[in-house]
């Protein structure tokens, strides 16, 4: 199974 | 007072073309450097990053820092309504809630200006920290679209391998699979290609993508990872803005897909990778 990640999870929120 | 007027208005014109799809309401941050913006998706896949350096407009003023909040279906409405050799003027006051799009014909015998009401977006502002990509592939942007267009006739996600020597790209459906590589060509492909002609001896020009894939791969270490084809194709979007792509890749990180923006900055998009589980 194949999932698609977030960007959000990759950069942090300023 | 904002006030930022780019003689090649195209760019502009562009730039919204490349984006718009993709991201509904973004704000745009203008400041002393220049004309920015960042956004995501509405699914929270792939970010945008724009950047317009103040240096590169013909003229440049923004005496305090603002905050343009835009619909970019609607940005683009106005900007469409400019020629593509029309410059175009944009100008904000500080605490107003319309931002006015000029634009001039080269003969500057037709002047109209657009007036587009701002909104307030409430978004979040990513950090995005510098990083050394495991693999860094620059290539013909017409190229990487047409990749991108034929492999998604085939499947949904493309797979992405470098190694030292090709690029590699992947698909599967339904209907059968795809392999799509791309060699490395020699040294200095990528940069220039002196062209001998008998009337004014050499002349210099840039490679066109007929004449190859103009592959350049930088690569500390192979990478393998897959993408949503969806996303990529609207990426290419942004194809007409610059000759060459350069994708940036590093082991289960974001790809970062950029088309420079001549004497001005950049349009990068940001695209998180699919993992299987």
């Amino acid at each position: 199974y194949v999932s698609q990640l977030h960007i959000s999870s990759f950069f942090r929120t300023e | 007072m904002f006030e930022a007027r780019i003689l090649q208005g195209s760019i502009l014109k562009k730039v919204l073309e490349s984006i718009k799809d993709l991201v509904t309401d973004a704000n745009f941050e203008c400041t002393a450097n220049g004309f920015a913006l960042q956004a995501m998706d509405s699914s929270h896949v792939s970010l945008v990053a724009l950047m317009l350096r103040s240096t590169g407009f013909d003229h440049y003023r923004c005496d305090r820092d603002v905050t343009m909040g835009m619909n970019l279906l609607n940005m683009s409405k106005m900007l469409k309504c400019a020629d593509n050799d029309d410059t175009i003027t944009m100008k904000a006051d500080d605490a107003g809630d319309v931002v006015t799009f000029m634009f001039e014909n080269p003969k500057a015998d037709k002047i109209s200006d657009f007036q587009m009401k701002l909104m307030d977006i409430d978004t979040e502002h990513l950090g995005i920290p510098d990083t050394e990509y495991e693999a860094t592939v620059k290539m013909s942007s017409n190229e990487f679209q047409r990749i991108c267009r034929d492999l998604s006739s085939i499947g949904d996600t493309v797979t992405i391998a470098v190694t030292k020597d090709s690029v590699k790209f992947t698909t599967s459906g339904d209907i059968g699979e795809a392999n799509i590589t791309c060699r490395r060509t020699s040294d200095g492909d990528m940069k220039e290609e002196k062209v001998k002609t008998e009337e004014d001896g050499e002349k210099v020009h840039n490679t066109k993508s007929s004449e190859g894939q103009n592959v350049d791969i930088d690569l500390q270490e192979p990478v393998t990872l897959t993408f949503a084809l969806r996303y990529l194709n609207s990426f290419c979007k942004a194809t007409s803005l610059c000759e060459n792509v350069r994708l940036q890749l590093s082991k289960e990180l974001p790809v970062v897909v950029q088309y420079l923006i001549e004497d001005m900055g950049y349009v990068r998009f940001y695209l998180a990778p699919k993992i299987e589980e």
